[in-house]
């Protein structure tokens, strides 16, 4: 199964719209493998950026630079994949005892 | 009373076996149908809420799908927990009895099933159908982009690598083509409810165009009504309105194509997230999350029941 360790997931808020044409073109950015979770609309709407841990540091230098506010959604995806994966098997012990 | 932990996220097996229990359970109210198979050849059901037994014709229904987009857990979590609502209310709820002694609900809880599978077994993240894309290594398709509404526009991807591929053709993906013929073929589909998450949104047509829908504003109304009802439950906030204004211009949609179908009632949900776990949802929500939906559900259905059209 494929992991996602070290990947975060980025939360972009931001009333500009030059923002939102700039976060577009980050999308293009194939290289940087970038899993829009919410895809940037417009402004004041939240963009939710899954990147991978190879990713981090250009995309943080890249919202950075070009003054785009954003906060940590999520510090480690793979740490709640385990637990989302561990509640799973726990209450499929529960249902079978 | 099979066990059944309605709090937990489960498999396709287990949903697929948990939808004969119910069956099992309900048999003059629930019956599974299959529409089709999916691109992996697995079945596509349907759970049918019918007390109509001699109609010649179809009775007026309402289509619900969840899931289409196979890494929302959240949403097949609550079809879950909405089906056996529908199984258990019925008979309690007066004006779900009302419904269901004039009107039949369908609903597919696993709507793309082979994404769904590879969510639990490969890539939690996968959102698309897993159907092969001649020349690319890329694969599968958005079934949220590969309707025959509005296809190809700017609102989807022509990249199959893109999370928002729309096909090679409206209806190429057999996920969406069976239930475009189930509704055509059933004629008498008043309303159409496509389940998704996150945002918490509640939209109706039209997002491949910018005008607004014939009957916009009995549509807003009523998704007024139902986001207050929603909201009531737990103080959940949903913005609504057309999915074009309200997020953004999106091609080849579910509710554009019912819409454009005849499908006056057709809306779409964007379920819970509280901002921190967007499609990785605790389990602990999955409650609260269905609990919340269903008076918005209900408030559309009563309302598409007491509106005949």
């Amino acid at each position: 199964q494929k992991r996602f360790v070290g990947d975060q997931v980025l939360r972009v808020l931001t009333d500009k719209e030059e923002h939102i044409v700039l976060l577009r073109e980050l999308e293009e950015s194939e290289d940087l493998q970038l899993d829009y979770w919410a895809a940037p609309a417009k402004p004041d709407l939240p963009v939710d950026i899954r990147v991978p841990f190879p990713s981090l540091q250009p995309v943080k230098i890249f919202l950075e630079s070009h003054g785009i506010p954003y906060t940590i959604m999520i510090e480690d995806v793979q740490t709640l994949l385990d637990e989302e994966k561990e509640a799973m098997e726990k209450a499929r012990k529960l249902e079978r005892s | 009373s099979s066990g059944f932990d309605f709090s937990t996220y489960h498999t396709i097996e287990e949903i697929y076996s948990w939808m004969d229990d119910l069956v099992a359970q309900h048999p003059n109210l629930v019956s599974k149908i299959q529409i089709g198979e999916s691109y992996e050849k697995r079945p596509l059901y349907v759970l049918k809420f019918s007390t109509g037994r001699t109609a010649k014709t179809h009775r007026p229904a309402i289509w619900i799908d969840t899931g289409i987009h196979s890494r929302e857990w959240i949403t097949q979590a609550t079809g879950v927990w909405t089906a056996n609502k529908i199984a258990t209310e019925y008979g309690k709820d007066a004006s779900l009895t009302a419904i269901l002694t004039s009107m039949d609900i369908f609903l597919e809880i696993v709507t793309n099933p082979d994404g769904f599978a590879y969510t639990h077994s490969q890539n939690r993240m996968w959102r698309k159908t897993r159907s092969i894309n001649a020349g690319s290594s890329c694969k599968g398709v958005d079934p949220n982009r590969n309707w025959d509404a509005g296809f190809g526009g700017p609102g989807a991807s022509n990249n199959p690598c893109s999370e928002t591929y729309h096909g090679p053709h409206p209806f190429s993906e057999s996920e969406t083509k069976s239930i475009a013929d189930f509704i055509l073929g059933h004629g008498n589909v008043m309303a159409a409810i496509s389940i998704h998450s996150y945002s918490q949104m509640l939209m109706f047509p039209y997002g491949y165009k910018d005008e607004p829908a014939p009957d916009h504003q009995e549509l807003d109304d009523l998704a007024k009504e139902a986001v207050d009802a929603l909201a009531a439950v737990h103080g959940t906030r949903y913005t609504y309105g057309s999915t074009m204004h309200t997020i953004y211009q999106a091609d080849g949609i579910t509710i554009d194509w019912t819409y454009d179908n005849g499908v006056k009632y057709s809306y779409t949900f964007e379920l819970r997230d509280t901002g921190r776990y967007g499609f990785l949802l605790p389990a602990s929500q999955i409650i609260p999350t269905a609990e919340e939906t269903w008076p918005a559900l209900t408030k559309i259905m009563d309302h598409v029941h007491k509106h005949p059209y």
